[in-house]
C-alpha cells in the first residue's frame, strides 16, 4: 500500500507539472532539435531583436508603450521580468497542487515560494536552453547566447551563469517526470529562513525526496548516482539564485529600470 | 510576512486574479 501511495503522489505531481507550465522539456526539445514545422525565429543581433519585438513579443514589450525608445538591454531585461512573473504565477499554481502544500501555514507557503521560485525557475529554464541559446516567447523565438553575451554590462552578466548551469544540468538527461518531482522538492524545503512549522514541511519534503529517489532509480537504471548528483544541484541552484539576486540589486541601483512589484517582493530581504 | 508579500499572498489565495505584466 505504501508503494501505491508513493506512485499516486508521483503521478499527481507530474500531472500538476504538465497542467500548470506552458513550456516543458519535451516541448522545448522538440523545438530545439528542429522537429517542428515552424522553427523559432532566431534573435542574434539588434536588427533581429527589433523584428522579434514587432511580432513575437509585441504584447510584452508594448510596442507603443513606454519602453519603445529605451535601449535594447533595458527592453530585454523587461522581457525577462515578464517571463519570470509568468513562471512565478505558474509555480504558485503548481505548488498549490502538490498534496499537502495548501494545508501548510499561509506564512510558510509564502516563505517557501519566496525562496523556492527562482531556484525552480532556473532549473526549468535549462530545458529551454542548449549551448547556443535559449527559447523565448513560448518557443516561437530563440535568442542566441552570443548575442546575450554581447550586451553591455551589467546586463551581459545576467544569462551566462544560467547557461553554464544548464549545460551541466542538461547532461543529467532528466525528463519531465523527473523534473516535476525535482521542482516539488525545491519548493517543499524545510530549511528556508523564517519558516514557522518546520517539522510539517520536513515531513512533506522527506516524502517527496524519497519518491524522487525511487523514481530516478526506476527511470534511470543506468545511472545509480543520479540522485546524489541532483542533491548537489540543489546547492548549485541556491548559489545561482544568490548571485542573480545580487546582480538584480546592482541593476536596480545603477540603471534606470523598474522592477515588477511581484519580483520586488521576492527579492526584498531574500539573502 | 503576508503584509510584505501581498501579491504572492493573493496568488496563493486566488488563482483567478491575474498579475499585471
Amino acid at each position: 500500500p505504501q508503494l501505491a501511495d508513493q506512485k499516486t503522489l508521483a503521478r499527481q505531481i507530474y500531472e500538476a507539472y504538465l497542467k500548470n507550465f506552458s513550456m516543458n522539456k519535451a516541448k522545448a526539445r522538440t523545438i530545439l532539435t528542429g522537429k517542428t514545422s515552424n522553427p523559432p525565429f532566431v534573435i542574434h543581433d539588434m536588427e533581429t531583436l527589433q523584428l522579434a519585438e514587432q511580432t513575437l513579443v509585441a504584447k510584452m514589450v508594448g510596442s507603443a508603450g513606454a519602453l519603445k525608445d529605451r535601449e535594447a538591454e533595458v527592453r530585454i531585461f523587461h522581457c525577462c521580468q515578464c517571463t519570470s512573473v509568468e513562471t512565478v504565477t505558474e509555480l504558485t499554481e503548481f505548488a498549490k497542487s502538490v498534496p499537502g502544500f495548501s494545508s501548510l501555514d499561509l506564512n510558510d507557503q509564502v516563505t517557501l515560494l519566496k525562496y523556492g521560485v527562482y531556484e525552480a525557475l532556473f532549473a526549468m529554464l535549462a530545458s529551454s536552453m542548449n549551448k547556443d541559446g535559449l527559447l523565448v516567447a513560448y518557443g516561437s523565438g530563440f535568442i542566441t547566447r552570443e548575442f546575450l553575451k554581447s550586451l553591455r554590462r551589467p546586463f551581459s552578466d545576467m544569462m551566462e551563469p544560467k547557461f553554464q548551469f544548464a549545460m551541466k544540468f542538461n547532461a543529467l538527461e532528466l525528463d519531465d517526470s523527473d523534473l516535476a518531482l525535482f521542482v516539488a522538492a525545491i519548493i517543499c524545503c524545510g530549511d528556508r529562513p523564517g519558516l514557522v512549522n518546520v517539522s510539517h514541511i520536513e515531513v512533506m519534503q522527506e516524502s517527496i525526496v524519497h519518491i524522487l529517489q525511487l523514481h530516478l532509480l526506476a527511470n534511470h537504471p543506468d545511472d545509480a548516482f543520479l540522485f546524489p548528483k541532483l542533491l548537489q544541484k540543489l546547492a548549485d541552484l541556491r548559489q545561482l539564485v544568490t548571485e542573480h539576486a545580487q546582480l538584480v540589486q546592482e541593476i536596480k541601483k545603477t540603471e534606470d529600470t523598474s522592477l515588477h512589484p511581484l519580483l520586488q517582493e521576492i527579492y526584498r530581504d531574500m539573502y | 510576512l503576508k503584509e510584505k508579500h501581498k501579491i504572492l499572498h493573493r496568488l496563493l489565495q486566488n488563482s483567478t486574479s491575474p498579475v499585471e505584466l
